[in-house]
């Protein structure tokens, strides 16, 4: 455990946490992409099979326990509880066109052929294109409420700092992944341009609307 | 053989 790898993961829980209060405390999930939450829930079971068959340390045990009940908390409140909120019109991001290929993917490149680790893999390989739908969906609407883009960033820093927390591992410990190295660099990259209008706008107390 | 890396990362 390096400082990068525990302000990545605190980083994520922060965006879980953030999400979840938002639909919470608004009653609604207005501007949220349901399908990205239903994908981060898939990448997060299919990761995390492993709860049932080894045991790590209680930090990371707990850290996924949290990671897969707020994952399903929130589809829940998307899909159930506010979905008179959700705004499936502009949801419209054909996710079969990441699952089939990220799937094909996982069979073809992974460390060994079996089931556990080609699940692992999978969710690795999904949760770099998850937020997608997510994306897709301001990029329709123009817009974003600023509390979706505080999510949105400490999301997109999570994997970033992974990134640094990698290279800690490389040069200290001679650990490296590759899998997980270029899945990062892809999820890291697709928030760039997210991150430049955060900085640019929302750091500067604008709201985050795109051109039209 | 197993050449799988020890998932201790989330």
């Amino acid at each position: 455990m390096n400082v990068f790898r525990l302000t990545g993961d605190l980083s994520h829980l922060a965006a879980i946490i953030i999400l979840l209060l938002k639909i919470w405390k608004s009653r609604s999930c207005a501007g949220i992409s349901g399908k990205s939450q239903i994908l981060f829930a898939l990448v997060f079971t299919t990761r995390y099979l492993d709860l049932l068959t080894s045991f790590i340390s209680l930090y990371n045990t707990s850290m996924k326990i949290i990671y897969v009940g707020c994952a399903y908390a929130t589809v829940y409140l998307i899909y159930a509880k506010f979905r008179a909120t959700y705004d499936g019109n502009h949801d419209t991001f054909r996710v079969e066109f990441l699952v089939v290929p990220v799937g094909g993917l996982a069979f073809l490149v992974n460390h060994d052929f079996s089931p556990l680790e080609i699940l692992w893999t999978f969710s690795i390989y999904l949760e770099s294109v998850a937020i997608l739908p997510q994306l897709f969906m301001i990029s329709k609407t123009g817009e974003a409420e600023t509390i979706t883009t505080h999510y949105l960033f400490c999301l997109g820093v999570y994997r970033a700092l992974y990134l640094f927390n990698w290279i800690w591992r490389f040069y200290f410990e001679g650990f490296f992944d590759m899998i997980a190295i270029v899945a990062g660099v892809v999820q890291t990259i697709l928030y760039c341009d997210f991150f430049y209008l955060y900085i640019t706008k929302v750091l500067k107390g604008k709201k985050l609307s795109l051109p039209a | 053989e197993d050449d799988t890396v020890p998932k201790d990362e989330l």
